[in-house]
């Protein structure tokens, strides 16, 4: 059986809004550990990988490993009828049907419950291994997602090129072009501000701005975003949660 | 020009 409480409904509902627009039917694996998710978008350019562990919950108790077929958009209808601040329980038998949302009013002596038929989704699961990336950049969650949607204004395309030190993202399109250079920069009083990058390689690469102004719905999940690049591989674009990540894989574009 | 490659070129179906 399956108890997981959340002291915030607005955890799972921020992770949900993250993800629902690019991934539609999806499995979260349930275990003793926390629940995972792994599933990839339909054109196969976007992969996104969640860990919500088992710290992130106040309550938490899983005894068999449970698979809960998810369609986030009906479950996404499901949370939002939670208020942010309400306790949420999910609740699921060991060979589930449905999975029941229950929200706690802190306040009020008022419970709501949903229960959410499941479904058995056949997803591929792809193996993803540990790759050494030439280049890491941590940034403000809230900068990158204003340059992807700045950039997204003059094209399809994002190039991030990383030398020495400097980070430029830039897009030319057909009304013309436009840059932004990030460099390290240390906030001692707010940390969260701060820049880091690091690199053994240079690193140009290009991307599909649709699949980054999706990556970029997760920015509420986390002050920072870590992004990992190499060449000619895909570059994985992490928010760290209070226990666990929602991670995104993103292919890259090459010139024919 | 550029092309979108896919993730099926770099990671194996488990």
């Amino acid at each position: 059986m399956l108890e997981g409480k959340f002291d915030e409904a607005s955890l799972l509902k921020k992770i949900i809004d993250a993800i629902k627009d690019c991934v539609q039917l999806c499995n979260f694996n349930c275990t003793e550990k926390g629940i995972t998710l792994q599933a990839v978008d339909d054109s196969r350019v976007l992969l996104v990988s969640l860990l919500i562990g088992e710290e992130a919950f106040t309550d938490y108790r899983c005894d068999r490993n449970i698979t809960l077929g998810v369609d986030l958009s009906s479950f996404s209808k499901m949370i939002k009828c939670g208020n942010n601040e309400d306790f949420l329980t999910l609740i699921a038998e060991d060979s589930p049907d449905t999975v029941l949302v229950v929200f706690e009013d802190k306040n009020r002596e008022r419970i709501s419950e949903y229960s959410l038929k499941l479904m058995d989704i056949d997803n591929e699961f792809l193996k993803i291994d540990d790759m050494d990336y030439d280049s890491v950049i941590t940034m403000p969650a809230g900068e990158f997602a204003k340059i992807v949607r700045d950039l997204k204004n003059l094209s399809e395309s994002l190039g991030i090129l990383v030398t020495k030190d400097t980070v430029k993202f830039l897009s030319e399109g057909d009304i013309g072009s436009g840059s932004v250079v990030v460099k390290p920069f240390t906030d001692l009083e707010k940390p969260e501000n701060s820049v880091k990058v690091s690199l053994k390689k240079p690193v140009n690469l290009t991307f599909g701005l649709k699949y980054l102004s999706d990556i970029i719905k997760a920015t509420n999940l986390a002050e920072s975003v870590t992004i990992k690049i190499a060449d000619k591989v895909p570059a994985l674009f992490e928010y760290k949660l209070p226990s666990g990540y929602l991670r995104f894989y993103l292919a890259p574009k090459f010139d024919e | 020009k550029t092309t979108q490659s896919s993730l099926m070129n770099f990671f194996g179906k488990k």
